[in-house]
């Protein structure tokens, strides 16, 4: 029987000019890592639930991509989080948003979806759940790179307006 | 944002995404990301999607949930239902990509920026990485 497995690292204003080379190779081995994870499942015949789940904590590990470590900053220099993870045999479904303290927050999305009573969790109520479960904790410094602290002083100098597009991410 | 999408061997698909949100987000703004039907959506009669991008546009079109209603409903090919939806949401004025895996073990990529930061593998030894375009 076959496999597949697909991933991104986010949309955007992505061209040769404005991705550095160490953007373009850092993001080139942390796909190739993430396609590794997932790969490793499937070729094991393990599911697509966690092969998908294991993609997702690499690139969430990667500092290199808008999520988990190398979060983008809020207009209050805060790191809101948000996840999903939904299983297409059952459609069970978690998810997860404004999560601030949880090491991968697809773990705690597909923790919420294993315990089954909800689907959607937020904000305090998310992170005490993640607590209750044991998930690994992680504190605003590991989330925060320089480099997005660079583009959050930048977007501050730019006066703050709230440009969707421009989303350094 | 970053996302995965699979069909493992017994034919199963699932969907999984994760984002920091937008640069500068304020009053607790949520994205597509978290909302299921929207930027992260599963189901074995059709496909797994994930999304990334302008989410306002990806909520109001419900992107995943719509991509997997065509190819379930229609018989539309993942490409063909993911370029389509796309359209929508680029017509309303947003910009983004998805990746779709379906049950068969077929797999579609669409974008309307200038790049997606995108990969691929499968058991046929399959391997693609790319950032830009017109990779």
């Amino acid at each position: 029987m076959t496999w597949t497995l697909v991933i991104h690292g986010g949309a955007g204003k992505l061209d040769s000019e404005m991705v550095s080379p160490e953007q373009d190779a850092g993001a080139r081995a942390g796909l190739s890592r993430a396609l590794d994870a997932g790969s490793k499942v499937l070729a094991d015949g393990g599911s697509a639930l966690d092969a998908v789940e294991a993609a997702v904590r690499v690139l969430e590990d990667d500092p290199h991509f808008n999520s988990g470590r190398g979060a983008v900053f809020t207009h209050d220099g805060t790191l809101e989080l948000d996840a999903a993870i939904m299983d297409g045999r059952t459609r069970a479904a978690g998810a997860v948003a404004a999560a601030t303290a949880t090491r991968n927050p697809v773990g705690l999305a597909r923790a919420i979806l294993d315990d089954g009573r909800h689907v959607f969790l937020a904000g305090k109520g998310a992170d005490a759940f993640s607590r209750d479960r044991g998930l690994p904790q992680a504190d605003a410094d590991w989330f925060a790179t320089d480099e997005r602290r660079r583009q959050f002083a930048e977007f501050q100098a730019d006066g703050g307006g709230f440009d969707v597009d421009m989303k350094y991410g | 944002t970053v996302g995965a999408v699979a069909c493992d061997t017994q034919g199963h698909v699932a969907a999984a995404t994760s984002t920091g949100g937008v640069t500068g987000k304020r009053w607790g703004r949520i994205g597509d990301t978290p909302v299921i039907g929207a930027g992260t959506f599963a189901d074995d009669r059709a496909c797994a999607v994930s999304c990334t991008g302008s989410g306002e546009f990806f909520l109001r079109v419900g992107v995943g949930h719509e991509i997997a209603a065509r190819v379930r409903l229609s018989g539309e090919s993942l490409q063909v239902a993911a370029d389509a939806v796309l359209a929508e949401v680029k017509a309303l004025g947003g910009t983004g990509g998805v990746i779709v895996a379906g049950p068969n073990g077929d797999m579609a990529w669409g974008f309307n920026t200038i790049g997606m930061y995108r990969g691929t593998a499968s058991s046929a030894g399959s391997r693609t990485v790319a950032i830009y375009a017109n990779e």
